[in-house]
C-alpha cells in the first residue's frame, strides 16, 4: 500500500497545514512510514515540522524546475518515520516558470512516482488556491482530504472545492477520489453545531467521524516546531488527530 | 480626499475580508461613500453583504477582461452609502487569461481611475496569494491594510507580505505605503498576547491603536448576508470596527 493524499480547501485558514503536520505524525507515531510534501510557498508545514527557512538547501521548487531529484531534498524531521520534502518562498514562482509548459500539471505526478514505494502514506500540503500547484498536488494524489473549518464562508466555498476535484477526475485523474471532508476547530457555538450538522446532512459517509476540536495547544504547537503529539500529547487536539489517523487506518485495513 | 486600501496578506483565514466588509460599512455608517472591490474570486466579500451568485450580473471579471465598464458592475448594498464591485468564480480564470498581455498588472488601476472621484474610500479585498489579482490590488492602491491573525504562521508571513509590499513599491507603484496593521482575532491566550507583543514591538507606529476581539458574533454574521453593524451593532467585533474606522478618519484629519 501508498496512499497519496491532497489536503486541499481553496479557503484559507482552515487548518490544511495543521492537518498535515499533525496526520503525518499521527501515522509515524502507529509505526508507518510517511512523507509530507509542503507545497505552499508559505512553507508552514517545514516550519510546524521545525525546520528553519535557512536550514533548507534543496526544496521542491528546485525539485519542479527539473534541477534536483526528489531524494535530493528529502529531511528527516525530528519525528520517527516522518520525512519531509521542504517548501520555500521561491516556490511562488513556480506558478510562472512551469505555466508555459504543456505538461506542467503532470510535473509532480512524476516527482512522487520514485518515492511510492517507500512510504505507506505520502501527503501534500496544499496552498489555498485552485492554481497550478494545487492542481499538481491533485493530479499526483489518490484522494483529497478537505479540511472544513466549521464556519460559513468556508462552507460556501465546499461546493467550489468539489466542483474542481470532480474537474480533475474527469480531465486529468480519473482515480482521484474525495477521500473525507475533515471538521475542523469545531466548538460549541451554535454556528459551528449548525456547519457541522449541514455538512454531515449533505456529504453523509463523506466526513469522517473525528472531528478536531478548537484548541489552542494545536495553534501554540508550531511556535515550538513540533507536532502536537510531540508538544503536548494529552491535548484534545492530540488525541483528535490521532482517532483521525485510527480512523483512516482501519478504513485501509490496516491496524 | 479619496483614499484607496488594498486588503492584503497571503496567508489565509486571518479576516481579510471580515475586515473589508466591516470597514467598509463602519465608514458608511460615518457619513463617507464607499466602494468595495471583491477581487477574490471566493466571492466572500459579495455573499457577506447578502448578494447571492446568482443574482451577480457583471462582475469585475467582466470589467478586468475589458468587456464591460466598471460602472456597469457596481451595485448598491443593503448599507447606504456603501457600494461594491462584486465577484464570481470566473474570476479566478483571469490569472490564465491575463498573464499573457505585458500590462496586466496595470489593469485594476486603470479601472479604478474612473472611479475615484466619487467615492472617499475604496476597500479591495484580496484573496490569500502574492499572485496577479493581489499585485493588481497593490498597484492599484494607496496603501495596503494588512490584516494579521495573532497567531504563529500568520506572524511567519508577515515579513514575506512586507517585502511583497516594498518590492511593489520600488517596481511599479511609488506612492504605496504600508497603511497600517490590524491585529484580529485577538483573544486572552498567550499566544495572542505573545504575538501582538512581538508585532506592536516590531512595527511600532504601523500597528493600529484599535484591534479587533475574538467575536462569535462576526462569524455569524456573513450566514445572514449582513455586515456586523446591522447584525448586531452593541457585539464587541462591531464596536472594535467602529474604532478602527474612527482611528483612519482621525488620521487623515476626517471625522
Ligand atoms: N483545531 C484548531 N484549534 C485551534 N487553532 C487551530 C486549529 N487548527 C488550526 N489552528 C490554527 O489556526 C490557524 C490556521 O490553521 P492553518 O494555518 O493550519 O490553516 P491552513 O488552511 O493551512 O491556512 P492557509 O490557507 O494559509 O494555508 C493557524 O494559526 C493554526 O495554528
Ligand atoms: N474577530 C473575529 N472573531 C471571530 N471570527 C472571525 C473574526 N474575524 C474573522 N472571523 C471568521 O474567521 C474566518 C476567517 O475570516 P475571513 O474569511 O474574513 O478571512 P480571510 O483572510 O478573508 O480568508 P481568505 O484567506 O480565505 O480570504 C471566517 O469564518 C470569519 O467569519
Ligand atoms: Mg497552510
Ligand atoms: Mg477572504
Amino acid at each position: 500500500l501508498s496512499r497519496t493524499l491532497a489536503i486541499a480547501n481553496q479557503k484559507g485558514g482552515v487548518a490544511k497545514t495543521t492537518t498535515a503536520v499533525n496526520l503525518a505524525t499521527a501515522f509515524a507515531a502507529c509505526g508507518f512510514e510517511c512523507l509530507l510534501v509542503d507545497l505552499d510557498p508559505q512553507a508552514n508545514a517545514t516550519s510546524g515540522l521545525g525546520i528553519e527557512q535557512r536550514e533548507v538547501g534543496i526544496s521542491l521548487y528546485e525539485v519542479l524546475q527539473g534541477d534536483a531529484e526528489l531524494k535530493d531534498c528529502i529531511v528527516q524531521t525530528a519525528v520517527p518515520g516522518l520525512q519531509l520534502a521542504p517548501s520555500r518562498s521561491a516556490l511562488a514562482s513556480a506558478q510562472i516558470d512551469l505555466s508555459s509548459d504543456k505538461d506542467s500539471i503532470d510535473r509532480l505526478r512524476r516527482v512522487l512516482q520514485s518515492a511510492k514505494g517507500n512510504y505507506d502514506f505520502i501527503l501534500i500540503d496544499c496552498q489555498p488556491s485552485l492554481s497550478l500547484l494545487p492542481l499538481n498536488a491533485l493530479v499526483a494524489a489518490d484522494g483529497v482530504l478537505v479540511p472544513l473549518q466549521t464556519e460559513y464562508f468556508a462552507l460556501e466555498g465546499l461546493s467550489r472545492m468539489y466542483d474542481f476535484l470532480l474537474d480533475i477526475k474527469r480531465s486529468r485523474n480519473p482515480d482521484l477520489s474525495l477521500y473525507g471532508i475533515l471538521l475542523t476547530m469545531v466548538d460549541h457555538t451554535n454556528l459551528s453545531k449548525q456547519v457541522s450538522e449541514d455538512v454531515r446532512a449533505t456529504f453523509g459517509a463523506a466526513v469522517f467521524e473525528a472531528e478536531i476540536p478548537r484548541n489552542i495547544k494545536l495553534a501554540e504547537a508550531p511556535s515550538h516546531g513540533k507536532p502536537i503529539i510531540m508538544y503536548d500529547r494529552s491535548a484534545s487536539g492530540a488525541k483528535a488527530y490521532l482517532a483521525l489517523a485510527a480512523e483512516i487506518l482501519a478504513k485501509e485495513g490496516l491496524s
